[in-house]
């Protein structure tokens, strides 16, 4: 895969996601760069691919993989970003998108995590921090975001699958992306990847009242979750979070939105077979295709909705 | 590498609030270690829950004690790990 036949249609394992997070960039080296904005728990790098056509223009932000066993997040972000990489100058839209915007990617935003599903536990969803006094560790770290942190649907016990942590952006992973946002300033559009249920959500998790720009953040959703029906017949639920799955706190777009990034959304991408996201990698590209459709409409606006 | 011979993953649809109540106690039943892979949130939506083989029976015991409508999602949760596995060694040999 070395040689740039990167098979999308498989699952891959943390360096080899690297290997082609660097075969991209050696291969589109005009337009893609790769920087580190941080280490996780266990020191490993998180890596995000820059798209950019120079300048520092307003950017859109796209993590993938905050749950590490929801495998086939990070590899719809390998595919994704090899779509805009090697489509940049004969789409339209993406070249016109590249023309105006920066893109950020984060094909893995929990690296020890998804190291730890790969060789440990198949099952496993959060961080690797070691939480003091407990036997237990690891933090759900969609729970360990400065909105509404510690309240609703987020445990504070150490051993629970979503345990928000000691404190807000405790996790390191979490801090990093926080941080490199707060330091770029002009961050546009929030999206975070994750699986399973097909739902397209926007804020807010952490409590049940509208946000000030609902109905626009309601209407792009479901034009965006209609370009995702459209390809293979997946369909999507939309709405905020606090109506579409529960009232959770601590989570990353809640954070973006009242960080002042207008639009920001959560994919929950397919099962459509019960498979949960033990997903077959018969599966990815399907998924990856018709996500895109979903990012593509949600980016579109954003392109023409300067704020 | 933790294996996961035997555990099923059922699609629990409850129908009230209260079988929801029911399930989000078992939840709590550590003992159990029940994974909810699609957590519980409105009568007649469904959750999914990852049930270790040793609480299989007893999960289910309850919930047809419950009235709480299931049925099974994954037979065996190994089965589909090997599987994938398998198709990512067969990718790096090729």
């Amino acid at each position: 895969e070395r040689s740039g036949n990167f098979n999308f249609e498989a699952y891959h394992t943390l360096d080899e996601i690297s290997q082609e997070m660097d075969n991209l960039v050696a291969k589109h080296p005009g337009l893609l760069s790769k920087l580190t904005i941080g280490r996780s728990f266990e020191k490993r790098p998180m890596n995000v691919l820059k798209f950019s056509t120079g300048g520092n223009k307003p950017a859109i932000w796209l993590d993938a993989g905050i749950h590490a066993r929801e495998w086939v997040t990070q590899a719809t972000a390998v595919w994704t970003a090899n779509k805009i990489a090697s489509e940049y100058g004969t789409d339209p839209f993406i070249t016109s998108l590249l023309d105006k915007m920066d893109i950020f990617l984060l094909p893995v935003t929990n690296p020890d995590g998804y190291v730890f599903s790969h060789t440990k536990n198949r099952m496993w969803r959060k961080t690797r921090s070691k939480v003091a006094g407990s036997l237990c560790v690891g933090v759900d770290p969609n729970r360990n975001w400065d909105a509404g942190f510690g309240g609703p649907g987020a445990s504070n016990s150490p051993c629970s699958d979503s345990y928000h942590g000691p404190s807000a952006n405790s996790e390191v992973e979490v801090k990093s992306i926080v941080d490199f946002i707060k330091s770029h300033g002009n961050v546009k559009a929030f999206i975070t990847i994750h699986s399973y249920s097909q739902l397209l959500m926007f804020p807010y998790g952490y409590k049940c009242t509208k946000s000030d720009s609902f109905d626009e953040l309601n209407e792009v959703a479901l034009k965006a979750a209609q370009s995702v029906a459209s390809l293979h017949g997946t369909k999507y639920k939309v709405g905020p979070i606090c109506s579409v799955i529960y009232q959770a706190s601590g989570g990353s777009i809640d954070w973006a939105y009242d960080s002042g990034i207008k639009y920001s959304f959560a994919f929950e991408l397919r099962d459509t077979g019960r498979y949960g996201f033990l997903l077959p990698a018969s599966q990815i590209l399907p998924t990856a295709q018709e996500t895109w459709l979903g990012l593509k409409t949600i980016m579109e606006h954003v392109r023409d909705h300067p704020y | 590498r933790e294996t996961f011979v035997g555990d099923q993953v059922l699609e629990v649809t409850p129908s009230n609030e209260e079988q929801i109540v029911n399930l989000k106690e078992l939840e709590a039943e550590e003992h159990l270690q029940l994974d909810f892979w699609k957590p519980p949130t409105t009568p007649g939506e469904t959750a999914h829950v990852r049930v270790p083989f040793v609480s299989v029976q007893a999960v289910k015991a309850f919930l047809e004690s419950q009235g709480i409508d299931y049925s099974i999602m994954i037979e065996d949760v190994q089965v589909l790990l090997d599987n994938e596995n398998d198709e990512m060694l067969l990718n790096q040999r090729r």
